[in-house]
């Protein structure tokens, strides 16, 4: 889960901003 | 009953596709034959008319913190770093088309990981070739227009980067398929049963094998003289894994070779361990 978490984040907020 | 089942399917993806993604192949298309009655794009072909055009072409990225720095770099390190965040971005566009199919968000949370982490690339370059022709690409939102000289000018391994996306969309884009062909063909790629290290693929399977209905249907509906487009769309799967499989090998050389660069940690994410 460490391994993908922009990702895993991305998947359960909606439309969050990705941040650097 | 199921013919209507597959079609109320595809117009929900076409319906999540048009509000998930900001460039439509409708408009790129219409930008790119001068039939959108709005100016014309910034044509990009040499090192001159890539600093005027900064002028006026806008990049979202600009207003993200730590790209001032950017500024001192090599051009081609700048141009790759505003191609990596158009990537994020598509991402994110991607991942809010994925939670929209249904049935994938009641999928394992971590098959759901994992078929992004396979797709994206897949959808990314499927989706760039409705914006290029065999002559450039369009960037920033329809604003310019970059061309494949120019992109191919550039110093090595910068050079070999777009190049075989534009070889694969000249093909790709031979098919004709419209905004509404692709919806669904992008959730097949998303929907891939034999994506590395799937937990429970069954019900993954289950959820592409009715993609797969809808988009033979979608097909037959929308293009009645093209027999055999379903059968050519699907050869195409192949070739995208083969061009993600070469795109990723660039970039883990880029990563090695260019120390001024930085790959933005949710590709780096995606990258990791893929093939």
């Amino acid at each position: 889960k460490e391994k993908h978490k922009i990702l895993h984040r991305l998947l359960q907020n909606s439309s969050s901003p990705v941040d650097l | 009953p199921e013919c209507a089942d597959l079609r109320a399917l595809a117009k929900h993806l076409y319906d999540s596709y048009l509000k998930s993604f900001s460039l439509t192949k409708a408009k790129a298309r219409a930008i790119l034959t001068g039939k959108t009655g709005e100016k014309a794009p910034f044509v990009i072909y040499d090192m001159n008319s890539l600093m005027t055009g900064q002028q006026f072409v806008s990049y979202k990225q600009n207003s993200v913190p730590g790209q001032g720095q950017e500024q001192n770099k090599e051009v081609e390190i700048q141009l790759f770093q505003r191609c990596q965040f158009r990537s994020v971005e598509a991402v994110r566009e991607i991942t809010e088309f994925a939670k929209s199919i249904p049935g994938f968000i009641g999928l394992d949370l971590n098959d759901q990981v994992t078929l992004l982490k396979y797709g994206v690339h897949e959808v990314i370059f499927s989706t760039l070739a409705s914006l290029m022709n065999k002559d450039g690409v369009l960037i920033s939102d329809g604003q310019g227009f970059m061309t494949r000289e120019f992109l191919k000018s550039l110093r090595k391994p910068f050079c070999e980067l777009m190049e075989p996306k534009f070889e694969f969309s000249v093909k790709f884009n031979s098919l004709e398929l419209d905004d509404s062909d692709l919806a669904v063909f992008i959730a097949v790629i998303i929907l891939s049963g034999d994506r590395p290290g799937l937990v429970n693929v069954k019900p993954i399977e289950d959820l592409q094998d009715n993609m797969l209905q809808a988009l033979e249907l979608q097909l037959k509906m929308n293009h009645p003289d093209a027999p055999h487009l379903f059968a050519k769309l699907l050869q195409k799967m192949t070739d995208l894994r083969q061009i993600v499989t070469e795109h990723v090998q660039l970039l883990q050389l880029l990563k090695k070779t260019e120390l001024e660069m930085n790959i933005h940690p949710l590709l780096q994410e995606i990258m990791k361990d893929l093939y």
